[in-house]
This record gives structure tokens, C-alpha cells and sequence, in this order.
């Protein structure tokens, strides 16, 4: 179980490296055990390196940079124990622009074996997506799905966004 | 593919019978503040077992029923169903579509069944093992749950090292 | 000094009505006092009920909701206790486009007798702004400030961005 | 308006002389992830006499002196300057123009300077105290801090309501 924990955390270490380094075009991660002597019950540190940064606690962070983060973790942990399907709750609220479009790049490549269910405001993600569903309240208190399809132009697509927002 | 759709019905926001049809890929939801979009993924995370109210933004479970609004009333019984597609067999169930659906009354009383026949709590979450997303516990990313990924204490990121060893 | 926590507190409450039916445009709020009997240890619950849905608990609201409610208690702060400054980093990060015009308004009127610093990654709340600052890391790890004029027209605004971001 | 202009130098990821002019009204900061907006943010708060690191997403204030780049070495001191506008007298000072002045220097040592002149920090407290936005403890509100506003429990709620009286 010693031994199980010890590749686990190996695993992740490296794919959060590569997940991270992704994400942020460069840079680099260190995961350390607090306690490697007691590893059933060492505590766990993160340092990230942002390009062209110091490496430092993630506490360091700004908000941005701890998302696409804690992204990176995540995707690393779907890397090493696949899901099939991953259900998103705006992950991109606290991303700028560029980083939106790093993640649906991620995104794109992963939804080859995997199904993505993603909640956002952010445009971008929704032009990422391959199936489009609106939700509304016409009548206050009860809720309605709208399949919208997904147009070739992005202006139809943000006309439709903005008739269900 | 795994899912091939979900169904509420009664369930939070959504008194009328709603179906979200999953493809393969990404599919996104958009919608205004309020309208239902994180009601989804409690409902995904209902149906899959969850136990705690808590985490379906709830105090008691029998509030994820829906509770009426100014000008409709309330209903008894809140449902949710899951369907996915079981043509390599990856289920232990001998069918090419397995439908699994959770009912909580308003009188407290539970029903879980699997392909409309009546089963325990037990046997639905073992389904769901079976596909690797019980054993993951990251397949729901809740709303403002990202950041949290990487603010847990050292003690508690090691949990998320264990569960995926 | 009990009596002060009295009036105080009713004059919040006043405000916190007031502000959440300006950014809801409808809907009413209640504070509870957990004790009434014992004014200086009290606790306070906070009821929101935008409109046409239920009085609930603000932990059963959705993510953009709790985030305007919070806006609409703090603008109550600010109408009982001034403050010759406000600097605000990214409030608007869970609301939708609505209700991101909405606090614009709402900051407009205030900026009467309030200077307001404001970070953000919305254009509609940049695009409400008099003044303009953009802040580069041309070179890694390095901060710049740049200031933007603010032009009349949206799509040039929208480009010099997009040249910050 | 009360505040004219912040001047940075050496504050966390700003090693030039930066000047944050202000002006009536309301002033929006972009620009992307870990750009250093939020940066300006923890550098008003430290001006104002801000004495917990935590509070600036530091873990000792030392970390709040530029601590250089691969390309740029770090700097000794962090220096930020507060500058007010008194024509109306509102301030316990007898010009027209306030400044207000803190350094840090690595060796660990503290200045905070009035109009150039040295002063406790007591006395630089004092200051904003007369200006109300000492009073207010909700003047800087700093990203993701917004929602914990209605988070916290009863008895820190009535924190809040205990300041405004
Ligand atoms: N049992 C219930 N009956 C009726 N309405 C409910 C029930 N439970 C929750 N709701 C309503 O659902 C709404 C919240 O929906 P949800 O959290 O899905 O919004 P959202 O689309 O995710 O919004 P946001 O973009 O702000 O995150 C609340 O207004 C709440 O009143
Ligand atoms: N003492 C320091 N020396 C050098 N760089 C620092 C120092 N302290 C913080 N930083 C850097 O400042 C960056 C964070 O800046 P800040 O939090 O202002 O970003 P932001 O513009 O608010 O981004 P976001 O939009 O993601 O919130 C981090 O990358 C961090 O490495
Ligand atoms: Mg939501
Ligand atoms: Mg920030």
C-alpha cells in the first residue's frame, strides 16, 4: 500500500509537470512529501513555477495562475485514473482569454476518450464545445433546456448565447 | 460513449420532465445566473449515490425535490435517471443500455432501480464502480471547487493521492 | 452599545432590501437575528429570495446569485458606513452579462461620492469604467503599467484588450 | 476625490517606479493572468497598514519585496507611497496634499514617513482612521473574497455588523 501510494504520486508528479508545463507554455512544477520517511502519513506540497517566475508555494499564486494550477492537477489525476465522463462546473471563471484557449485545446484532445459535460459563461469555451445546450427561466422558478445548434460563424453563436443570457 | 443522456424530473428547478442528450466530445451548457445549469450536475452527482446534502447544495436531501415557486406548486417526488450505452459489456449487466434512476418522496422514502427493477443503493453504486467513475472522485468538478483542489491542507491533498493509488 | 448594533443593524438591513431588489430587480431579502434576546452575541442569518422563487437560505442559491447578493450587502455596508475609496478585485467573476450591467449602474451611481479602483476580466465592466489601466509582463515577471485611453467606440476598446491581454 | 495618485517600487512584481494615477470616478485595471493586478490591490492594503502577510497572499511580509526574476536580480526594499488630496482639511495634516510613504527593507527594518517624514505606525493609522477608510473594513474587498462575505458563520457575521456600528 506503501508501494501503491508511492507510484500513485510518482504518476501524478509527472503528469502534473506535463499537464502544467502545457497550460502555461512552459515553466515547471515540484510535488514534495513533507515526511518521505512516513509516507502513509506525509502531508503533500505544491510549488509551481509560472515561465520566467520563481518557483513558490502555490499560496503565491494569482487567482488565474491557481486555477490553470489546479487545472493541470486535475487533468494530471485524469491521466493517471481515466473517467469516462467529466463533468466541468466553470473551471474558466477565473482564466483570461489565452488560458481559455489553452484549456479547450486540452480539453479537445482529451474528449477523444472521454465525454465532457462543461458549465460556463465564457465564449470561447462554449465555441469549443461540439453540442451546445441552453438553459432558461421564461417562467421564474423553473428551469428549461434548449438544444441550440452550433453555426458555422461565431456571430450567429453569440447571438444565440445572448438570447439565453 | 458512455452516457447517452439524463433525465430530471421533479428534481431542484426542474418540475418538467427534461432530457439531456450526451454525444461524445464536449458538450457545453450556457445560460444566465439562476437558471439550472449547476442543478444539472447535482443531478448527475444525485443519481451516481451521493449521500450528503451538503454536497448538492442542500441542507436536508428532501430540498433537492422541487419546491414550487410563486405560481406553481410543489411536487412529492423528485427523479433522475441515467442511461448509457453498455454495448462492450463494461457494466455487469447483460444489456446493450443500462438505465439506472434514483426517486426520493417528500415523505422521505427512497427508491434506486436498475433497468426499472427495484435494487438497493448498494448494487447501484457497484454499477457504477464498475465504469471507473465511482472510483474516481474527481469525475464532478462542482462550481468554485477548483480553487479547493490545491487549498487543501497537506494532510488532505494526500487523500487525493490515495484515492487515485 | 447594544443599541448601536440596533440601529446599525436595522440600517443595514434597510440597505441590504434595497441594493438586492436594484441588482435582482425584484425579489426581497430578510436578516434574522439567530438571538434576539441576547443582542451582543447574536448571530446573523441571511434569507434571499430573488424574484418569483422561493425564500431560501443563501446557500441554496446558484454561484452568480450568492455572488450579487454578496455585492448587494457590501454596497449596504457602503451606504451606512462611506468610504472615501473602494478598491474592488474581480467581484463580477461569477455573474453573467445581465447582471455585470447591472453592478455597472449601480458603481456609476456610487462613483458620484466614491472613488472606485476595479480589477477585472469583463469588457462590460471595463467598458463602464472613465479610466482605463492595463498592466503588461512584457518582460517575464516584470509588471508595467500602461494607461489605455477609452475610446468611443467599443471595437477599438475591445482591441487594445486584446493588446494587454 | 481623496486619493491622487499610489506609486509602487519594488513591491512584489513591480521592480520600476510604477504611478497608479487616480482620478474621480472609476478606474478599471486589466490585462492577463498574474499580470500584477491584484498586486496594486495588496500594495494599497500595505500602504494602509496592513500588518498580517497572509492578508497580501504572503507567507512573511519580506516576500512582499520584489524577489527578482531569472533575467533580473532581486531587489533590498519595497517601497509604496500613498498620495491624498487635503484641500477640504479633512486629514489632521495642515497642506494640501498628503503623502504617505511605507518601506520594507530585506534586513527586516520598517519606515513609515508622512510628507517625508519619518512617523510610528501608530501615527500613519491614525491617518486613515480620520479619512473613514480605516473604519471601513470592506474598502478593499481582494479577489475570491467576495463570496465569503455571506459564507461566514453566524458569529462572524455579526463582526461585520459590529464595524458598521
Ligand atoms: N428544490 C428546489 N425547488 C425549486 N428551485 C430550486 C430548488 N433547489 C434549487 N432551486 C433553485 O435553483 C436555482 C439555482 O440554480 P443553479 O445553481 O443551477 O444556477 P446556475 O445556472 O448554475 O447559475 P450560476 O451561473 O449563477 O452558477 C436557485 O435560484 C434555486 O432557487
Ligand atoms: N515579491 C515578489 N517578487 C516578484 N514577483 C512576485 C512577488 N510577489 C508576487 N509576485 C508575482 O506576482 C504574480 C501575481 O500577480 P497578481 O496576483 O497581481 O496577478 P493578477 O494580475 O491579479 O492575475 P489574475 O488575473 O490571475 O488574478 C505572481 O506570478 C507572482 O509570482
Ligand atoms: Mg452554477
Ligand atoms: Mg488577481
Amino acid at each position: 500500500s506503501s508501494t501503491l501510494f508511492r507510484q500513485a504520486f510518482d504518476d501524478i508528479r509527472t503528469e502534473f509537470q506535463a499537464m502544467f508545463r502545457r497550460l502555461f507554455g512552459g515553466g515547471r512544477t515540484e510535488l514534495k512529501l513533507t515526511d518521505p520517511d512516513a509516507l502513509l502519513e506525509s502531508g503533500i506540497e505544491f510549488y509551481a513555477q509560472p515561465p520566467g517566475k520563481k518557483l513558490e508555494n502555490i499560496t503565491l499564486l494569482s487567482g488565474g495562475e491557481r486555477a490553470l494550477t489546479a487545472v493541470s492537477l486535475l487533468f494530471a489525476l485524469y491521466r493517471v485514473r481515466p473517467s469516462p465522463f467529466c463533468i466541468l462546473d466553470e473551471i474558466d471563471a477565473a482564466l483570461d482569454d489565452e488560458n481559455v484557449g489553452r484549456l479547450v485545446e486540452l480539453l479537445t484532445e482529451f474528449s477523444a476518450d472521454t465525454q465532457f459535460l462543461v458549465v460556463t459563461h465564457n465564449k470561447r469555451t462554449a465555441a469549443g464545445a461540439s453540442h451546445l445546450f441552453g438553459i432558461t427561466m421564461e417562467e421564474q422558478g423553473v428551469s428549461r433546456l434548449v438544444t441550440l445548434r452550433l453555426p458555422a460563424s461565431e456571430r450567429a453563436e453569440e447571438r444565440e448565447l445572448a438570447e439565453v443570457h | 460513449a458512455l452516457i447517452k443522456r439524463v433525465e430530471l424530473l421533479g428534481f431542484k428547478s426542474f418540475p418538467e420532465r427534461t432530457v439531456v442528450d450526451f454525444s461524445a466530445g464536449i458538450s457545453a451548457v450556457v445560460g444566465p445566473n439562476g437558471c439550472g445549469k449547476s442543478n444539472v450536475v447535482d443531478a448527475v452527482r444525485w443519481v451516481l449515490g451521493e449521500q450528503n446534502p451538503r454536497a448538492l447544495r442542500a441542507e436536508r436531501m428532501e430540498d433537492v425535490i422541487f419546491g414550487g415557486t410563486e405560481s406553481r406548486s410543489r411536487v412529492s417526488v423528485a427523479e433522475v435517471t441515467l442511461v448509457m450505452d453498455n454495448h462492450d459489456r463494461s457494466l455487469p449487466v447483460d444489456v446493450s443500455e443500462v438505465e439506472v434512476r434514483r426517486r426520493l418522496y417528500r415523505s422521505g422514502e427512497s427508491e434506486y432501480l436498475v433497468n426499472r427493477q427495484v435494487v438497493r443503493l448498494r448494487d447501484m453504486r457497484e454499477i457504477f464502480l464498475d465504469t471507473g467513475v465511482g472510483k474516481n472522485a474527481y469525475s464532478v468538478m462542482e462550481q468554485g471547487r477548483i480553487d479547493l483542489l490545491l487549498a487543501a491542507k497537506p494532510e488532505e491533498r494526500r487523500q487525493v493521492f490515495e484515492e487515485a493509488a
